[in-house]
């Protein structure tokens, strides 16, 4: 899956995700 | 609030009970930051309204490389802004809750 998961040192996860291309700005 | 380039939303629906809330960020406009956001996807963490400041978050996030450091400012900013928005949409519509 293209998820990915960052754990932070105080324990906070982060997961990644792509972002929809309708959600990003004209680059 | 003003366009930081950086997008915060929730990730999940909003019933004003739980103090934790899960959120999703993502770069909407790179250009904005002044260093090089390491891959534009978005990023779901949660966050607890009580106990934690936006600021706690957006360390962590420089810490786990997704933002440099130069961009703190800009990136706690962003959650703040929406954090805000959550409380005062709380605060309106379930105030006894609160």
């Amino acid at each position: 899956s293209s998820f990915t998961q960052v754990v932070h040192s105080a324990g906070r996860r982060f997961i990644v995700s792509p972002v929809p291309e309708s959600r990003l700005k004209d680059q | 609030a003003e366009d930081t380039g950086v997008r915060v939303e929730l990730a999940e629906e909003d019933h004003g009970r739980k103090s934790s809330i899960a959120l999703r960020l993502w770069v909407e406009d790179p250009k904005k930051l002044k260093g090089k956001p390491k891959d534009n996807g978005a990023i779901e963490f949660t966050f607890d309204l009580e106990k934690e400041t936006p600021d706690d978050v957006a360390q962590e996030m420089i810490d786990s490389g997704f933002f440099h450091e130069n961009d703190l400012k800009i990136v706690a900013k962003s959650i703040r802004d929406r954090v805000a928005l959550i409380l005062w949409r709380r605060e309106r519509i379930w105030p006894r809750m609160q």
